[in-house]
């Protein structure tokens, strides 16, 4: 439906995307390392979105996660706070945000 | 007023109460934690109180700590996740719950 086209272009012309909501500490978690990173990323803050309960639904629909925060870096789903921060201990995030230009 | 009444009370009668909200991770964390700690802990759902916005200005004005997760233990007020992390990490959180009667 257009929740679901509408996330999907999103994801689609942004390197990174993050979904979120504004008072979340796992969101503003991710966020925070990505600053860190040097990275330019997209936030979609939820809470602020008049339709941002459908985008989470499309999100939830499109990706098995109904979560925030909800990461994406080069049109990959790669989950949330607990999923990018695995990658970056496992040094995989550097390499994956400059293959999408992000860096 | 009735919720900053109501709070004080809940603080009173219990050796932890961890004042939260059910979709939150953080809030998550510090249960786990004190449950894997062996503790008996009193959690207030502010997302599920029909006072809980109520509650939540209360416990600003008390504490000058407007987020959740809102820790007390003894009656002390504790802090948030870092907090309570900061805590442990520092070997005091299993004396603080001892000295409760919460362990
Ligand atoms: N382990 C997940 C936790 C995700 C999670 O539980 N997120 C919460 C907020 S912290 C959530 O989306 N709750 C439901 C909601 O806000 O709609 C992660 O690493 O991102
Ligand atoms: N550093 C604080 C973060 C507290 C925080 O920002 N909590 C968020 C939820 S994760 C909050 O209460 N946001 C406003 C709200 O939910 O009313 C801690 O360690 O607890
Ligand atoms: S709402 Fe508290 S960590 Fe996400």
């Amino acid at each position: 439906e257009m929740a679901l086209s509408k996330v999907k272009e999103i994801v689609s012309s942004h390197p990174v995307v993050v979904f979120s909501k504004t008072y979340c500490s796992y969101c503003k978690k991710v966020k925070q390392l990505l600053s860190q990173l040097g990275a330019s990323y997209k936030v979609i803050e939820l809470d602020e979105e008049s339709d941002g309960s459908e985008m989470q639904s499309a999100l939830a629909q499109w990706t098995g996660q109904s979560t925030v925060p909800n990461v994406f870096i080069g049109g990959k789903h790669i989950g949330g706070c607990d999923a990018v921060m695995e990658k970056h201990q496992q040094g995989k995030l550097l390499p994956l945000l400059t293959e999408a230009g992000a860096i």
